[in-house]
């Protein structure tokens, strides 16, 4: 499972729509300072469920929309797309007692769950399409939605459709500017809970 | 849930102070260590609550806690700990923000190094003043201003880039 | 002592976000704002007990709190509170210790403008890694470990310097 | 008033005695990472009366000797010295109130204050000489020393020397490795206090 794509659309200083493919095992994205490329890193963290406006250097999280600039006005909304190549895998994978106990769980409210948990799973999402679109949308009256693959989701949907992949909002994967440290220097405690995420 | 966290704990420690771990492999040597801190009644080390201490002695150097070590020793330390984590339990990708920022050239080169072992495993994006790091890459994006307040892609050869970041000719998308 | 803090405040309010202040020349325009809180309960500025608040928006944008800038616009906010303090009372000598890790060209460029402007009252001893902050420098010293573990200071001219720091062919003091 | 040279002994990594001039406008120290440069900025502070092992970057004062290397044993002793060219003024300073309350306390431990802080001041510095230098020493047995111009002082004399000339362990004119947001970032109270440092 590859993370093949972001596409952000009135996300902070991206007023337009702007996509950047990840093709290549290295991707470098550079520029002069204020420019907007801790806004894509914010942008990733955002879609993947981020919900503290302060972890995305914003005081609400109405902030996130783009705010107008000298010659634009601010954006009714805001939203941020990722796409994953999501491959039939050789072999199919066993679910685990933790899928099973999941999938019992989710059929409770009868949402036509689009993650498939329960049963042998042929790809590394638990959805059965080859590419997968998670997006999270916000709008300027405060309305909010995640979508996967266009269908209405909700953040826990997100959460389980990553289960165990070590993708999240705050995943050890995600090292933000000026943040490298902050894993050695946080206290013995704190440090823990990166052994245990990885665990 | 003690004996998966064990097992992790074991796997890393190994992955990072081991003989062939990541931070003999970043610093060309040296000795690291990390532990359990014993609980101060007990002096026993409980699995499921006790936090971790981290040592780390550079090649040559007696060994220090991580708040001794200089600001291009600590990055490194903690990028040994990073790819330690990540050779346990691959992420499908990595997100580096301006993480070489406090590095000289020898540790840039070591930097980059270490990024090449996971390459079939994993991808990485990786956010940049350094030259270095951008000659590694794959693939450059430029990301500007061109219009005041609004931010564009635009595509970049390394030719293009300046010392330290700036984009010098646009490459219009 | 009222009297006192409120006299220095005016002035580096003044130096900082006038139009000839500090923050303009750094940003090359822009806007910046440095005002006291009122207190919660009675709205009014306490001189004695209030706290600072800095509102700063970079030519072209809206203005921000503080922690909305980017990094390498935080540093060039607090490089201009610094050199507004400074010129309301100089002090003899001024240590910066790798101050402009995060800045790009353009913006080391007017980091060594506004140091040039103290010149005559003060001087700088700065820890860089960057090539354009050394070039400025009228002299550099490298500090090597050549004997591991133990720091000795050697004369180093700028083409000994690599692009990041490194010293290539040590010249013995 | 400048700061001519520091000179470290056996502090921190510098085992040998290593002096750096400052004759230039702007003096820039270059290397590796883990050399020692930001050893000559604690250096720096230690001398200035720097109180905090934790502000040094070590768990106590001990820390600062030279602890020894793969070749070398570990020092018994830290020492830096700050040297200040202290030349003679234009136009004499008439001393403010500040002064003559300090010179009236200062005398009752009977020190033969090394500062003379009443009476007309011929030079930016309250001592007569061409030259001041100030030196703080640490022993492994764990004494330690202040002295102005080879006698003996304290830590309050240091303090005196320096009132309001913007010299200082904790001065704003000092901007450690990684704390140049820190100014920003801090509480608006604890922003005040830079101001109040200034006034
Ligand atoms: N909602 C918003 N609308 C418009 N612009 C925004 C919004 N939120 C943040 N910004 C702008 O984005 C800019 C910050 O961008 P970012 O932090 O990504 O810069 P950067 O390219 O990482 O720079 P550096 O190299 O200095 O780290 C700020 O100047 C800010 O004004
Ligand atoms: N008491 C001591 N005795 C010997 N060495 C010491 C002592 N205290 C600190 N050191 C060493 O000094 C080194 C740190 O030096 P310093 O922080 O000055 O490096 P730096 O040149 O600033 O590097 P960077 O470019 O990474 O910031 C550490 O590696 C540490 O081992
Ligand atoms: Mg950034
Ligand atoms: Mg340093």
């Amino acid at each position: 499972m590859r993370l093949a794509k972001v596409t952000l659309c009135g996300f902070k200083s991206f007023a337009d729509r702007t996509e950047f493919t990840f093709d290549d095992a290295v991707t470098c994205v550079v520029g002069p300072n204020g420019c907007g490329k801790s806004n894509i890193v914010d942008a990733i963290k955002w879609v993947l469920g981020e919900r503290s406006a302060k972890s995305l250097r914003s005081k609400e999280m109405a902030d996130v929309i783009f705010a107008g600039s000298a010659g634009r006005a601010p954006s009714g909304m805001s939203s941020v797309t990722l796409t994953f190549e999501n491959p039939l895998l050789e072999k199919p994978i066993e679910p685990t007692a933790e899928d099973e106990a999941i999938s019992d769980g989710s059929d409770d409210d009868g949402g036509d769950s689009l993650i498939q948990r329960s049963g042998l799973r042929r790809r590394p999402l638990p959805i059965d399409t080859e590419i997968v679109d998670v997006e999270r949308r916000l709008y300027r009256d405060g309305g909010s939605q995640y979508l996967i693959n266009n269908k209405k989701a909700r953040l826990r949907d997100i959460r389980e459709l990553f289960l165990d992949t070590g993708v999240g909002a705050d995943a050890y994967s995600i090292i933000e500017q000026g943040k490298v440290d902050a894993m050695l220097l946080s206290s013995p405690v704190e440090r823990r809970t990166v052994f245990e995420e990885a665990a | 849930s003690r004996d998966r966290f064990r097992d992790v704990f074991e796997t890393i420690r190994e992955n990072f102070a081991g003989d062939q771990g990541m931070f003999r492999k970043l610093f060309g040597g040296g000795n690291a260590e990390i532990r359990l801190m014993p609980n101060d009644g007990t002096g026993e080390v409980d699995w499921l609550e006790s936090g971790v201490e981290i040592i780390a002695s550079p090649p040559g150097k007696r060994p220090r806690s991580i708040n001794q070590l200089s600001g291009g020793e600590k990055t490194m330390t903690a990028v040994a700990l990073l790819m330690s984590i990540f050779e346990s339990k691959v992420s499908p990708f990595c997100l580096l923000d301006e993480v070489d920022a406090a590095l000289d050239d020898a540790n840039v080169e070591r930097f980059c190094g270490i990024m090449q072992e996971f390459l079939d495993r994993s991808h990485f994006i990786v956010v940049t003043h350094n030259r270095r790091t951008m000659q590694f890459a794959d693939r450059l994006y430029g990301v500007t201003m061109q219009e005041r307040g609004v931010s564009k892609r635009v595509s970049v050869s390394l030719d293009q880039v300046g010392d330290n970041g700036e984009i010098r000719a646009t490459g219009d998308d």
